[in-house]
């Protein structure tokens, strides 16, 4: 008979590394190298400073042939992390700072403990970092990864004086720089195309020393937090948003007394009920939820302090008007009746069973004002004023059902992306390419699934580009793409491409670039190679490409025209 | 500033369900489909029970047009699970039975969980299981999941009279049979030709009704367990092993001297050293390892119980063949001589030290024996009675590192596994395609990564195969993968092939069904659905495709000549 065990996620990830890219040295190098450049530019992004990354891959023995042990080390000057999370941002999977809706290279919260993972058991050392957040003091650690139980164990925690924010990793890891070599020098190439504000260095193996220096010298926005679009959710997300905005009635007794008081300002107990009301009333936009449910309860029971002290709150019955509580001095249970016109009577309303449709539509979700959410309510068959903490199971599901069939709410806001922009994508490929025929594009934002995205493209043709047929550069949330582009949208619609209807013959010296940003892109693998063909990302590479395989064309007949005048 | 967040396994699974293949209503009735059905068809394969697996989709509200929630039900006459088990097998992600080493169709711990994860998000239903272990009790639970905790939440549990053991499941999700139909009508048609032995019935939400009997009325052999194979390891699974091997010494108080007198079956304190020295070792094979421990220090000491839980054991250093006491009636410390002849000696030397290499090697892995033990310690540049408690951290890497380069050690053993055979396979396709030629092989077992797997495969033409070209079934554990064959190894492999070298012309009527069994398949995704070309694995494919189509092509220059005669 079977004997049941739980494993932690660490454990999951340590068997089945390949999921997140971690399947041999070769490839487990280039995955390592990902892995920390990407969570230094997202760090620099996000504080809007202009990054400055270097990347250094040492062997350990340069006799040795290949696969041995390599140090990996990743220096940036981003904001560090500070001192209490490191331990549990390296050495936990699934923690991480990128889990909110927000455009960002990470999403996982595992890349770094994994990588460190795979040094630690094909090595058996443990990670160093070095992290500043106030370019003053430097913490550094010495941790190893408990694999079993998910956390970390820190070896050594000391401090240093610096002069710099920022953070430095460095593990040691056996790789295969022969084999992985050039799809390393790859990545960190294609990574200063697509983040032309970024100073990324390169010290390798061998010695050679790479350095592509920012060519645009002003930050793009920092991308920022949205709130969800209708079109996302499912009842689960329902569920969390609505328990999120309602509150159970808290209990009084002396410890909540206490907190009204100090939320009051208060310092002695003798305010009568017609003073601490008043009180309340002008500090009550600064009154923390909880409290003012006490206030609205003191409200209808008309008691100071000393007299609330004495009861229990049994029974609030929004529907019938009714307060029911038990005072103990008297031994016995009271009903009072409250005033539904008062403000009071509102906020334990919304407190027992929630907000209304319409201002938790209206709160919650983005782009629904106030217009929109009643027509919904109409659409899907609810009052206006339901309160969302009373809906059964069945309301909640037609809730959930209606927001992803409802036709017109507005499109995600794309506000919240950071696409590099047509003129830095096109200067970045210019500089890289040297094209004789250059046609650039940003589309308008789409979404899918309630994620708002925004796809970028660019054609180059001739000058510096070697002939030898269409190269594909791929990019997502400004990470470059280098692996499994056989299953990826990107290449399914290249491929559909009938060239020769664009006047390109043979094997073009034409490369494409494409960028898709989103607050969530559909990777296919934990390893994020890969992008799934979403129907809406699917036709707007497809509107892109064709838009810019016309420009091309035109180009191509001119230069066709012009070759032929000058053989006459 | 970022703000920190750990998230649980089934809160990463339910953000990112595509990984495991629920990306929308259609995909994710198919997965559900599987998930439940392989689990059945793994647990009767594991007691040896001939599998009779019902399945069932129905329309909650057939009117409605898809996509609409279905009732998924899936019922087995395996062994059922316990009733403590079932919660949390069911309720939590990474919970499961099939964490070993051993070829089962599961291995993440999450399939199920997941089902019932999406019908919990898309229809907000509970999931009613059914269980009975002993075919007289049935348990009956209806549960629903804490998807941030990971953990079920049991609404009901009741039990009824039964009179047969299985398990039987039923979510509501939602699900697109219009869309998803012909893929689920393929699985369980494929399933069914994978596992001759299984009685597999489908009740679509049409009311059809899908009967497969079984074509083979005798159950293959169980896969069984095995030890990992040297080629498998790395640091951090060594580590494993020897902590596992090795016991500090147990403190010697009063409850440890309670264990004791239990294991040697004392009930009076009034034996002296002599006589606990001979009951010991008159019952020594039956002494669990800590007691032996104890047993072995006494006989150092030379102490009975009185004495013994008046002193406090502070060393025992081996190598110098010392042991060191407190004396807390003395309040002094003791330093005496152990003998290092005896048996005793040698049980404190493998608890603290560990066992020696050899007997580490030839008990922890499989197929090493005493011989190739002692040639991989000189290959490696251990001693061969190197205590394995005793190795340092660069000692224990140059282990891992060894073990792997160590060219002799025999290819893993492939007797756990539970290949279908050739016989069957033939007569399953025979039975399917009523060919007009089929040729079958069986290839002998090979490994990768340490992990033993086998290859099967069948080539069919003609018969009731419709012409249009080749036809791929791609199997893996008696899985059927419908999905991404793109982007699997064997697709890769059968494109290689130039049919008309073995005088196959045009788009024939061709059939080629493969069929991997491995302790572990090397899937490219959680959702397994297609398999990774791992080098080993793609040689062995490409092998027996390469003997089966020299047997095609004899066919085809034999059927070639007789239509030639015929024509004279
Ligand atoms: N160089 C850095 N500077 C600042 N913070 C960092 C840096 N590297 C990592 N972090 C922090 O550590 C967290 C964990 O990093 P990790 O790479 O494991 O996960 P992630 O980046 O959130 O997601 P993913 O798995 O997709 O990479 C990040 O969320 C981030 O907050
Ligand atoms: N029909 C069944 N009969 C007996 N045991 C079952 C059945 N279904 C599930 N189980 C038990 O429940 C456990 C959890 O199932 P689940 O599908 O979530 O994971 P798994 O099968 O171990 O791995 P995978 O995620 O790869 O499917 C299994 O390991 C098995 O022990
Ligand atoms: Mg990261
Ligand atoms: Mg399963």
């Amino acid at each position: 008979k079977g004997t049941f065990d739980q494993i932690s996620p660490s454990e999951f990830f340590y068997r089945n590394r390949d999921l997140a890219g971690f399947s041999n040295p070769t490839r487990s190098l280039y995955t390592a190298v990902r892995e920390f450049v990407e969570n230094a530019l997202d760090a620099c992004d996000q504080q809007g400073i202009l990054p400055d990354v270097h990347l250094s891959i040492k062997a350990v023995d340069p006799e040795k042939p290949d696969p041995k042990p390599y140090i990996l080390s990743v220096k940036d000057n981003g904001p560090g992390i500070e001192s209490k999370h490191v331990p549990l941002a390296f050495g936990t999977v699934l923690y991480g700072s990128k889990f909110g809706l927000k455009q960002a290279r990470g999403m996982f919260g595992l890349g770094a403990t994994m990588a460190i993972l795979y040094g630690q058991i094909t090595t058996n050392k443990p990670v160093f970092v070095k992290s500043s957040t106030d370019g003053k003091i430097q913490d550094e650690f010495e941790l190893i990864l408990d694999i079993q139980k998910n956390k970390p164990i820190v070896l050594k925690h000391e401090t240093q004086d610096t002069s710099k924010t920022g953070l430095s990793i460095s593990i040691c890891l056996e790789g295969d720089y022969a084999k992985a070599g050039a799809k390393i020098r790859d990545y960190v190439y294609q990574t200063s195309l697509i983040t032309p504000y970024a100073t990324v260095t390169f010290d390798d193996p061998k010695g050679e020393k790479f350095r592509y220096t920012k060519i645009v010298r002003s930050m793009p926005p920092a991308p920022t937090i949205i709130s969800p679009h209708p079109y996302g959710v499912d009842v689960e997300t329902i569920k969390r948003m609505i328990g999120d905005s309602k509150f159970s009635i808290p209990t009084v007794d002396n410890n909540t007394i206490e907190k009204v008081k100090t939320e009051l300002g208060l310092r002695k107990k003798d305010l009568n009920y017609t003073e601490i009301m008043e009180r309340a009333k002008r500090r009550w936009s600064s009154l923390s939820r909880n409290i003012r449910v006490v206030i609205a309860v003191m409200s209808f029971l008309k008691m100071d302090f000393a007299k609330l002290s004495k009861i229990r709150i049994d029974d609030i019955d929004v529907s019938r008007k009714k307060l029911t509580y038990w005072d103990f001095g008297e031994s016995k249970s009271f009903t009072i009746d409250m005033d539904p016109e008062t403000d009071y009577y509102k906020q334990l309303t919304n407190t027992v069973q929630g907000e209304t449709l319409v201002s938790f539509l209206t709160k919650r979700f983005q782009r629904v004002g106030r217009t929109t959410a009643e027509k919904f309510a109409d659409f899907a068959g609810f009052k206006p004023e339901k309160r969302i903490g009373t809906m059964t199971n069945e309301e909640l599901v037609k809730l959930s059902d209606s927001l992803q069939k409802f036709p017109t709410f507005l499109s995600p806001d794309p506000s919240c992306l950071a696409p590099l922009g047509a003129e830095p994508l096109e200067k970045g490929m210019k500089a890289f390419f040297n094209p004789d025929f250059i046609s650039v594009i940003q589309r308008g934002a789409s979404a899918y699934s309630g994620f708002p995205f925004v796809v970028e493209m660019g054609i180059a043709y001739g000058g510096d580009i070697p002939p030898g047929g269409t190269k594909v550069y791929r990019f997502a949330n400004r990470i470059p793409l280098l692996y499994d582009e056989g299953s990826d949208v990107v290449l399914k619609v290249v491929e559909e491409i009938d060239w020769s209807r664009y006047k390109v013959k043979g094997d073009p010296p034409l490369v494409i670039v494409s960028h898709i940003c989103s607050t969530r892109i559909p990777y296919k693998t934990v390893g994020k190679e890969n992008v799934a063909d979403r129907p809406e990302i699917e036709r707007e590479l497809r509107l892109a490409l064709q838009f810019l395989s016309r420009k091309l064309a035109s180009y191509m007949s001119k230069r066709g025209l012009a070759e032929m005048e000058k053989k006459r």
